[in-house]
């Protein structure tokens, strides 16, 4: 409760018209963005417990109950500039999407990775298709920018249900196999 | 050497040797389509007066709707997949672009960055992007009201009293929080926005809107500083996205493009939710 009040009270403080419309001192829309900060990781705490219970019935199936099963789910705040530290740093990971809508979406999906040659797989087992495209230079470019993505990795996801998730397990091409399958090439003018 | 063409079967916009956007083909119609980075001049005047304010946090209010070009020559780089097709633009030092389209959508992405704003000359901007067709509006826009209903817009008008317009590039600014559009007969032409920004058609077929402004002096509508934003230095960079529709006014097959408008309108602002999970202890297996 806590935590969800903070985010309630944040929420609260944003609907005030300098708030709304952006005509706040600069240091004052700052302070603004700290509260959301604070709240928004003080809420993933209550969700990252929710998701855990929710994926309880398969690690009831494994007869594993111990906390190997227990993930941490992160979000990354920073993916509107292509920043990610799960998906940059880590050879083996899961993407979690959770469907916010009341009706069933398809999503084209764009992940920060240091590599172009990445294997994606739904729950299902199935391999997908996915493309590496390069991250432009003038992002890359910007110095108070942190990240080593060189690329976005992208695949569609899809049918994933009203109200409900899909999760993808990724993972690091070891070869160069892949690469020329997965990567456009530039054609520069 | 010749016009760059991305897209699909549903979309396909092509950049001219220049590196600009030049037509786009959608539902059997090829359409002389621009798009262009532009900046207005921020006004600065003499707050004692209230009507000589300087544009600031409160006010857009263009410098005798001076408006520059942020270039004439586009560096490009084009990367074509299997899931998606991308066209890198650099417009300046300061502005830059991705434009794709992704396989199986009908629309196009342009995802903008734009800043630090130099202010070197002393000079305050607003920076728009401005997509011209060739589609008769004769005046005549929409705008939404916070992703309801659409309000029509004509250029110079409004509806319940007789007007004169004293700035004809504020005068004629509305706010929009998720997309603006225009049609004729044969055509149409919307672009929905990931956040509030100002927009306008001052010329038929034309669609603009701000995505970044620094200017340098006060308002005095209360603020009490100048939308600067040197907290961090030089000033901020702003990244976001325009979603292009573009097509017969009409309905095709029953299905209004207005209506896969809204459909996409809905997806973009409440987007799936990401959740990452590190996986290196685990196979693909022991996950499944």
């Amino acid at each position: 409760a806590p935590h969800l009040t903070f985010m309630r009270e944040t929420l609260g403080i944003m609907q005030h018209h300098d708030a709304i419309t952006g005509t706040e001192k600069e240091k004052v829309a700052l302070d603004y963005a700290k509260r959301m900060s604070v709240a928004f990781r003080a809420c993933g705490a209550t969700t990252r417990n929710v998701l855990n219970q929710l994926t309880v019935k398969s690690r009831e199936n494994v007869k594993d109950t111990s906390a190997k099963y227990v993930f941490e789910f992160k979000t990354c705040p920073l993916l509107n500039i292509t920043s990610c530290p799960v998906s940059e740093v880590n050879d083996r990971f899961t993407l979690t999407l959770y469907n916010p809508l009341a009706h069933t979406v398809n999503e084209y999906v764009r992940i920060p990775v240091a590599d172009p040659s990445y294997k994606i797989i739904d729950n299902k087992g199935v391999t997908l298709e996915t493309q590496a495209v390069p991250i432009p230079q003038t992002l890359i470019d910007i110095k108070h920018r942190s990240s080593t993505a060189k690329y976005e990795l992208v695949f569609l996801a899809t049918n994933i249900p009203p109200l409900g998730y899909r999760t993808y397990y990724v993972e690091k091409l070891d070869s160069t196999e892949g690469r020329t399958k997965t990567r456009a090439l530039p054609k520069s003018t | 050497s010749s016009v760059t063409v991305i897209g699909n079967s549903h979309i396909k916009l092509g950049f001219d040797t220049n590196g600009f956007l030049s037509e786009v083909t959608a539902d059997g119609l090829t359409r002389l389509v621009s798009q262009e980075f532009l900046f207005y001049e921020g006004a600065v005047g003499n707050n004692a007066e209230f009507l000589n304010r300087s544009s600031g946090a409160y006010i857009f209010r263009p410098n005798e709707n001076k408006i520059h070009f942020a270039t004439d020559q586009v560096e490009i780089e084009v990367y074509k997949g299997d899931l998606v097709h991308e066209v890198h633009q650099k417009f300046n030092d300061w502005i830059s672009q991705v434009v794709r389209v992704y396989n199986k959508d009908s629309y196009a992405e342009f995802e903008w960055l734009v800043g630090p704003i130099p202010i070197d000359d002393g000079i305050g901007k607003e920076v728009i992007t401005r997509f011209n067709s060739d589609i008769e509006s004769e005046g005549i826009f929409h705008t939404d009201s916070n992703g309801r209903e659409m309000i029509k817009r004509k250029l110079n008008h409004r509806d319940t009293w007789s007007v004169k317009i004293n700035e004809e590039v504020a005068g004629n600014y509305y706010p929009i929080t998720t997309k603006i559009d225009l049609e004729d007969d044969t055509a149409r032409m919307a672009i929905l926005t990931d956040r509030a920004q100002g927009g306008s058609s001052l010329k038929d077929g034309s669609l603009e809107l701000m995505v970044h402004r620094r200017l340098l002096k006060d308002d005095a509508f209360g603020v009490g500083e100048a939308l600067n934003e040197t907290e961090f230095g030089d000033g901020l960079i702003a990244r976001g996205k325009h979603h292009l529709f573009f097509g017969k006014s009409t309905d095709r097959e029953g299905v209004s493009l207005k209506a896969i408008e809204r459909l996409t309108q809905l997806e973009k602002l409440l987007p799936t939710w990401k959740f990452f999970s590190n996986m290196e202890a685990y196979t693909a297996d022991e996950w499944q």
